[in-house]
């Protein structure tokens, strides 16, 4: 359960200050699946770290499962990260002289899992890279780098996956088998929230909030699919 | 004037030979507008870096502008890569630890150019991006630093401009404001070689080279815009 209470987010650049997000509320209940849409610089990756307690609001109230995040140390909000959420980065962040492999094991490693090696190349095949298992990321292409960031995210099944445009470097027909993976996750019990430009990948969702100059604009239910 | 003629690209890992490019011939005459796509690893940066003098050939040959790429030291590609080519690469390749501004001014530098900061801040004002010329690459959003290595890359005027996935990050209104951008400049006669794997960004080109596991499978000329 996620529920942000008048959210602000204030950057200061030497004198200047830039509101990335302005007094935002919203509620997101288990299992939904959300499109987060919004021009660039609107403040969609700023909200998706405060969802992924990377970052900490400016003001306002950020619960998660009724606690609130504020409150909590850097252990707490660690084990958090790793036991409850998985995160694809908009600019991927996978550790540039490890194997694809060791990448998505990551996580496992710190949730202290045994089988990591079956379970990671588990995954990388799951995203169409079973061939590409011992490759670095500067040995892969963009879009094949985008899918380790992707496995490594949904590894350790996590309750919450916040995904900041998975599919901006890869190819339709691969961006939809990425969202069959995520539509399956859903169905299954994870709550998926996806920033994203493309409108057919938002279409998979079941609500799209748009974000405009750090304020929602719009946040509608989508019923029919 | 580009004449790439059976070309083969293999990267070597250990044991394993990856044919990233197998037996490529395109030509592309000055002041074309191409598209290139095709699915994720099927090859298009491998070529475009061949293109743009960053990596060579394992097989074949390359002449830009009637002159053998593979017979130039690497002063002379500098220079070529310098004078004659603007890059928009897939991760954008910004310096972290510089502004915007300076980012920008930096193709200028090299090319001895004066008036550096006021060529820099209005290619930054072309792309969107005047209110933040002083950020550093961390302090911008992604598709912010994506328009900002597209600024660096229009900045010194190139004859060839190479733009690898130029709007993953973007959304569709700032997308068609950076395709008109390149529209311009290629009615200025600057030729556009363009990698995407949106459609409706493809559409501005007037040709589309399709790519499949290293070859490619199509190569057509739009005509009715
Ligand atoms: N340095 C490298 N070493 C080994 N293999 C590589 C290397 N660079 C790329 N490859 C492989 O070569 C193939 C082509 O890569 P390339 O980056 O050209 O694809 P692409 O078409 O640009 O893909 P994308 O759309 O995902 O960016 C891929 O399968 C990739 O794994
Ligand atoms: N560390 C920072 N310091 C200063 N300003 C920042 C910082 N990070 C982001 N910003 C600014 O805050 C605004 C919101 O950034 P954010 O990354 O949330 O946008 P976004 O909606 O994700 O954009 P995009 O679609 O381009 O990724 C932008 O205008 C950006 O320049
Ligand atoms: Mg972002
Ligand atoms: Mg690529």
């Amino acid at each position: 359960m996620i529920e942000i209470t008048d959210v602000s987010k204030i950057y200061k650049l030497g004198p200047h200050e830039i509101k990335a997000l302005r007094n935002i509320s919203i509620t997101i209940n288990p299992e939904e699946f959300v499109a987060i849409m919004g021009p660039s610089g609107s403040g969609k990756s700023t909200l998706m770290n405060i969802l992924g307690c990377l970052d900490k609001p400016t003001e306002g109230s950020y619960k998660l499962d009724s606690i609130e995040v504020k409150d909590m140390n850097d252990n707490q909000l660690a084990r958090i990260r790793n036991s409850k959420i998985g995160f694809v980065f908009q600019s991927f962040n996978l550790l540039p002289r490890t194997s694809a492999l060791k990448n998505v094991e990551l996580p496992l490693i710190y949730a202290g899992k045994y089988n990591r090696t079956a379970l990671a190349e588990k995954a990388l095949e799951m995203v169409g890279l079973g061939e590409r298992i011992n490759h670095k990321p500067n040995e892969l292409s963009g879009g094949q780098r985008q899918r380790v960031a992707i496995a490594r995210a949904l590894v350790n099944k996590p309750s919450l996956i916040l995904a900041d445009e998975p599919t901006g470097n890869i190819d339709s027909i691969a961006g939809e088998e990425i969202m069959e993976i995520f539509q399956n996750l859903n169905n299954q019990g994870i709550t998926i929230i996806l920033v994203t430009h493309e409108e057919n990948i938002a279409e998979h969702a079941k609500r799209i909030i748009r974000f405009k100059d750090g304020r929602i604009v719009e946040d509608k239910k989508v019923d029919i699919r």
